[in-house]
């Protein structure tokens, strides 16, 4: 463990209550997308299978728990305890063509052919492009609530602190490097950089979140 | 190298 990545875990933390916060207070999960949320508890429950067989801290062991549960939880609020605010209208990316490539790529790039490590990387796969619909839904709206920004400026700051990890460990664990989480990274991380830049010079700056017409 | 991935990230 290293400060980039205790530092990102935090961050994913943070993500996790500011968006549960937004629901809670706003008693509304408009602006966010479903079908994010849903891909996310898919892309935990498959990575954290290992729960049952791998045990690594009980920091870990923790976090997982929490991040299947918390991630359950934001999507039965926004199916039943909210549903009224919940406008599937507006989500519409098709998200049959991110899982369909991903199990793809995770039958040709995999650690071992087995089913956990498909999953595994299955899991890496889709994580890197869960946000999508999110962000599509953010560009077809136009703007976003703050509060929804802030959400997501932490779960991209989370994928950012990966990175200095990697580097990190890289240096000090004898060039130790993971190729299916690294270059999946990296991805991910660069989705982000369009809304940065937005969150960067408008929010942080007191204005609304704005993408021009 | 560690071909097995890092399992012990989340």
């Amino acid at each position: 463990m290293n400060l980039f990545r205790l530092l990102g875990d935090l961050s994913h933390l943070a993500s996790i209550f500011i968006l549960l916060h937004k629901i809670q207070t706003t008693r509304s999960c408009r602006g966010i997308s479903f079908k994010t949320q849903a891909l996310y508890v898919t892309v935990f429950v498959a990575r954290y299978l290992d729960l049952f067989y791998r045990y690594v801290s009980l920091y870990n062991s923790v976090m997982k728990l929490f991040f299947i549960a918390s991630s359950v939880y934001i999507l039965y609020l926004m199916k039943y305890k909210y549903r009224p605010t919940n406008d599937p209208s507006i989500d519409t990316f098709r998200i049959e063509y991110l899982l369909g490539p991903c199990v793809l790529l995770s039958l040709i790039f995999n650690y071992k052919f087995s089913v956990t490590e498909v999953l595994w990387s299955f899991s890496i796969f889709l994580e890197s492009v869960a946000i999508l619909p999110q962000l599509f839904m953010l560009q077809r709206t136009g703007e976003a609530e703050t509060i929804t920004t802030h959400y997501l400026a932490a779960l991209g700051v989370y994928r950012a602190l990966y990175i200095p990890n990697w580097i990190y460990r890289y240096i000090t664990e004898d060039g130790v490097v993971d190729p299916i989480a690294v270059t999946a990274g990296l991805v991910q991380t660069g989705l982000y950089i369009d809304f940065f830049y937005v969150y960067f010079t408008k929010v942080l700056q007191g204005q609304k979140f704005e993408l021009p017409a | 190298g560690n071909g097995n991935g890092k399992k012990d990230e989340l």
